[in-house]
């Protein structure tokens, strides 16, 4: 599922 | 995940190392500030609801669970450990950061992605972050000696994100989607809060002499 964007990172 | 990234978490994960470190085995939080510390137990708790829910790599949920758990056990450490509790200086420690809550909960429910809970939370959580320094940075101003493990916190906690500042470039050019421009703008503040800590910081180092920031 591609994450929105910056929800990736901490 | 590329090398700023890696390495801003590192470098947070550091800090956070850091403090713990003094804290633990010195048993002392001179110079620290609860309220700071508080701020930040907030943002990792409205920053990470997802940890449930979306799972995205191993490392990103071990590094929530850390940083969750770190902060958490500082602010319980401030507060009841019965040694460390004695060295907190809560005439000092006097910044009202109910009044940095407010105005971001309130900018997150006007600005943001899209308006869910949980994207409202990760909003907030990005604008207090942004400010959650102020009262550690209040509080080292106030106090006189700032000892090195202390300077050492600071510097660690606004070296991270400035090189998130890196990743969100790298990652402007290299990926299809960006990072929302509110997680950068967020990004920029806090980095330029700590520009007078980094010239001060810088100054002692190089002269090798206390760190103290001007009253």
């Amino acid at each position: 599922m591609e994450h929105s964007s910056g929800k990736d990172e901490l | 995940m590329n090398i700023f990234r890696l390495a801003g978490d590192m470098t947070h994960l550091a800090s956070v190392l850091v403090l713990l470190l003094k804290i633990h085995t010195i048993k002392s939080c001179a110079g620290v500030s609860l309220k700071t510390q508080e701020l930040y137990a907030l943002v990792f708790a409205t920053r990470y609801l997802d940890i449930v829910t979306d799972f995205i790599s191993v490392y990103n949920t071990v590094m929530k669970l850390i940083f969750l758990g770190s902060s958490f056990s500082i602010v319980w450490y401030i507060r009841h450990h019965r040694v460390v509790r004695r060295s907190y200086d809560k005439d000092q420690d006097t910044f009202r950061h109910y009044l940095l809550m407010i105005p971001c909960m309130l900018l997150a429910l006007f600005v943001h992605e899209k308006f869910t809970f949980k994207e409202v939370m990760w909003t907030f959580s990005l604008y207090l972050e942004a400010v959650a320094i102020l009262p550690q940075l209040v509080l080292l101003q106030r106090t006189r000696n700032i000892d090195n493990l202390t300077g050492q916190y600071v510097f660690l906690l606004g070296a991270y994100r400035g090189l998130y500042i890196f990743n969100w470039i790298y990652r402007y050019f290299t990926e299809p989607h960006f990072v929302h421009w509110i997680t950068w703008i967020a990004g920029v503040v806090q980095t330029l809060l700590y520009a007078d800590f980094f010239y001060y910081y810088f100054e002692s180092w190089k002269n090798n002499v206390r760190l103290q920031l001007p009253a």
